[in-house]
């Protein structure tokens, strides 16, 4: 699974995500790329969120509306949600990552596995990431 | 805030010295390569929306990603896409999945958004409207990799308890 998010200078979030599934998934199945709001979410209130991992766990839980509900809601700064959020994946026994972005350009790449291919844009510089631990 | 892009690739069992130094630069190139289109539109004043299409689009062109080119085989040994977008100027979202043939994805749910009714198109459907608006048709070989293949006869190897697969086999 591939995703973006991004912040643009008029101050808009957008998300896309697009994936192939899992491996050896029957025909038909359907991760939670194309489920709004699980795999893919932008709302310029809260945040922008593009999902990859155990897309089962991740539609259960609805995660990237979730997380955009405890922004907007409760309150709480994104990193704080998203470590919350990320608990509760791993409490149902999922596995994966995510990106997101708020209103204000706050941004977080959590992830509870070993390693997860992501990279961010701003202010004309790039950077690019592999394992858990760059 | 200055414009900010972020991308994934994938997340997943990814470690030190599971894959070669050619590997791990191919990626890294390819990760930058999807990071400098995205940023390009938004240096350029361009909006959100082009900008996460842009990145994605050079995702699902390449064939290390598990999208578009490099997809996943399901058990019958068939690659099936799903994709969305979303807006968050006005929330409109746009989703496909079940595609065999639309050559992008994510250009396809882009195009549910904003030239249909609806917001998710499924399958037969969703390729004959891509095709209806000119959209990439190709055929399904094109998606295909040897790498993906063989990733499927581990995993299927592992199911029938021959041998072990790994997780990124299972994940793509």
């Amino acid at each position: 699974t591939v995703g973006a998010v991004a912040l643009d200078s008029a101050g808009h979030l957008a998300a896309a995500t697009s994936t192939g599934g899992r491996a050896n998934q029957w025909p038909g199945r359907v991760g939670d790329t194309p489920v709004l709001g699980a795999g893919t979410y932008a709302d310029d209130r809260t945040i922008a969120y593009s999902g990859t991992g155990h897309g089962e766990t991740f539609m259960r839980l609805v995660l990237g509306h979730r997380l955009a509900c405890l922004v907007e809601l409760a309150g709480m700064p994104l990193p704080q949600a998203s470590a919350q959020v990320l608990d509760e994946l791993a409490a149902l026994g999922g596995t994966g990552g995510f990106i997101a972005l708020d209103a204000r350009g706050e941004a977080v790449m959590p992830h509870n596995t070993p390693g997860m291919y992501r990279g961010i844009a701003r202010g004309g510089r790039r950077a690019v990431a592999i394992f858990g631990d760059e | 805030m200055p414009p900010t892009l972020l991308i994934h690739g994938g997340a997943g069992a990814i470690e030190r010295g599971k894959s070669t130094p050619e590997h791990e630069a191919a990626l890294r190139s390819a990760l930058d390569e999807a990071l400098a289109a995205g940023q390009a539109v938004l240096d350029a004043g361009g909006p959100a929306l082009d900008a996460v299409i842009a990145s994605v689009r050079v995702m699902e062109e390449s064939p290390l990603f598990n999208a578009g080119r490099g997809a996943a085989l399901t058990c019958e040994g068939t690659i099936e896409h799903d994709a969305s977008v979303m807006d968050g100027a006005e929330r409109r979202a746009g989703a496909v999945s079940a595609t065999k043939r639309i050559r992008s994805p994510i250009l396809a749910a882009r195009a549910v958004m904003e030239r249909s009714p609806h917001v998710h198109l499924t399958a037969d459907g969703a390729e004959a409207f891509a095709r209806s608006i000119g959209l990439e048709i190709v055929p399904e070989w094109w998606f295909f990799t040897p790498e993906r293949q063989a990733a499927l006869e581990r995993v299927q190897a592992a199911e029938r308890g021959e041998s072990g697969a790994s997780e990124r086999d299972r994940h793509g």
